[in-house]
């Protein structure tokens, strides 16, 4: 599977502020099947992670694909990634091409 | 077409 994604991208981000800051949009059963970056807010811990661009496709979220989810199903998995405990981070494969793969 | 409330949808976190 990983042939089909030659150009996504791994992007840890750190719980280095109280807030991930990004809003997505998009989900399976719109015109953009899988969420997309629509904004990094300013202080968040994607901003201060420095990788993560708007206009990105979320492809996986800590290993979890997000194919095939509804965006709010895709929004909760995000949230619950960086509410838990568990991590002291999130991970995040991303593309810069918007391909429904 | 997909229905109208999900085109719009947009989260933040």
């Amino acid at each position: 599977p990983g042939l089909l994604e030659p150009t996504s991208t791994l992007v840890r981000v750190a719980k280095s502020a109280s807030t991930l800051g990004i809003a997505i949009e998009g989900g399976a059963n719109t015109r953009q099947p899988l969420p997309r970056i629509v904004t990094i807010q300013r202080g968040g811990s994607a901003h201060n992670c420095g990788q993560l661009k708007v206009g990105q496709i979320i492809l996986e979220v800590n290993g979890v694909s997000l194919r095939g989810r509804e965006h709010r199903d895709a929004a909760r998995l995000i949230a619950e990634a960086f509410k838990t405990k568990e991590r002291d981070h999130v991970d995040f494969l991303v593309t810069d091409f918007n391909v429904a793969l | 077409s997909p229905p109208k409330e999900y085109e719009d949808e947009v989260t933040f976190f």
